[in-house]
């Protein structure tokens, strides 16, 4: 099995569901098997996919609450190559349900051992907006976690405890945990502020942050309206082709770690 | 009192500090008396306003587990006539925190019944990007709710999941709670996807929407990094404008209510 890796940063807005479907579907087209799960209640990459979350009877609630299993949740997607386990409506309702449920941090990582994840090569999962019992499901359950990081004064302000929250399941819940990466995203050059916040992360965390950035470009933000990845919809658009070159950079990546 | 108003909206990075920010500070330049409430974990509206989140030691967490009352919280702000309840370090465990507590869901309606608001004129809550118990409490202690909805596709999804909500609490909780209105945020008249979604919205929820939206403006997301509101780190910009039309908007909207 492959790496599974999650999509995740607390602060809203930063592009963590257009990642997931983007890198995923990127990933998709060079030939890799993929896997992607929503565990956001807000069902973003399972619309954006083109998937109706009221008609979802088995996604990734399901699967927490120990009704099913992975394997029958699974959904095809308009990309070939990808799969999807979605996001249904009782999503909503499982962060209250888990804080008293029996192993609560680790239903997902239980779910991921008693099915054979074998046929994939990357298994991502897109975060909610918050360091929940969601995200702590993910973090507990994955080898790597990809940041999405908005160039803006407000998104650099909860890098820190983010960084601290992955230290922490790293010690309690999950030795393996690393930080893929930091992928800056909605990068306009044009702009100081974004121009200067890129600067000031790169002097920071230095080649943890990709090389390759997503530049703010209007057709990312169209495509989830016809459920298609950026690829499927304008594939010559900047934000097509910036998201190959972040699954290429993902892929030379892992070949020198 | 003046009224309670949330500042709600489940997806996130759709300016919801943002609005909090400098709508509360526009009323306060427009002589009101202004309390704003972070309920954020992130802090951005405690960071927006120059204080340091690390250094809070009495702030809403303390006023939601009992530990001290409204009165002991507050601090004062760049902005003449604007007070903060700021949210301190520890808000970040107070949603599982909560969920065990009595009364879990009034917490703060009863932190508000304790304590004479009566200096203000207007009280603003900025809320997290979640449809946790922390959005819960403030959408059980308010009177009026501020949505702000930035005119992009995933933005609208969510709306209806919120409006449901607030029909929940209306029903169960807080049967005074009235939608204040829908603030357009990040518009762009140049796109054609944000000129879409604002004829959408405006066709479907006609009135509730503010005849003034909030164009994107650099300004807004520069003016947190100094700790001030956009109106007194520039005051002629578009986005200072913009505040304080849907400032006198609200003024006005009150006056025909
Ligand atoms: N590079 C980009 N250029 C232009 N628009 C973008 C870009 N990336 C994301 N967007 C748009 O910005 C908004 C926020 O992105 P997205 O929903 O992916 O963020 P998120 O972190 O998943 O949000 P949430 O915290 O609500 O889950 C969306 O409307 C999306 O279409
Ligand atoms: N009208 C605007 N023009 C330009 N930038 C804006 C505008 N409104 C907000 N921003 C910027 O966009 C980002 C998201 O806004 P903000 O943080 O206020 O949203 P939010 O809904 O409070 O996010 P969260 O869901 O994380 O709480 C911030 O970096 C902010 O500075
Ligand atoms: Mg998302
Ligand atoms: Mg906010």
């Amino acid at each position: 099995l492959g790496p599974v890796i999650a999509v995740a940063n607390q602060k809203g807005g930063v592009g963590k569901t257009t990642t997931s479907i983007n890198l995923a579907a990127s990933l998709a087209t060079l030939d890799r098997r993929v896997l992607l799960i929503d565990l956001d209640p807000q069902g973003n990459t399972t619309t954006g996919l083109g998937i109706e979350k009221h008609q979802v009877d088995k996604g990734v609630y399901e699967v927490l609450m120990g009704d099913c299993a992975l394997a029958d949740a699974l959904y095809d997607t308009p990309c070939e190559g990808l799969s999807l386990i979605p996001a249904s409506m009782d999503l909503a309702g499982a962060e209250v349900e888990l804080v008293t449920a029996e192993g609560r941090e680790q239903r997902l990582s239980g779910a991921f051992e008693a099915y054979d994840l074998q046929p994939y090569d990357y298994v991502f999962i897109d975060c909610p907006p918050a360091l929940n019992l969601l995200t702590i499901n993910a973090l507990a359950a994955i080898d790597r976690v990809v940041i999405t990081l908005q160039t803006e004064f407000y998104a650099m302000e909860g890098l820190t405890q983010l960084m601290d929250t992955i230290r922490l399941i790293r010690g309690r819940l999950n030795p393996e945990l690393v930080v893929d990466g930091i992928v800056l995203t909605m990068v306009d050059h044009r702009n100081n502020l974004s121009v200067q916040v890129e600067q000031e992360v790169r002097e920071y965390f230095g080649s943890q942050v990709y090389e390759h950035v997503i530049p703010r470009n209007v057709k990312l933000s169209e495509a989830p309206s016809f459920g298609l990845p950026v690829m499927h919809y304008d594939v010559s658009c900047k934000g097509a082709q910036a998201y190959l070159a972040v699954a290429n950079e993902m892929l030379e990546r892992e070949h020198f770690h």
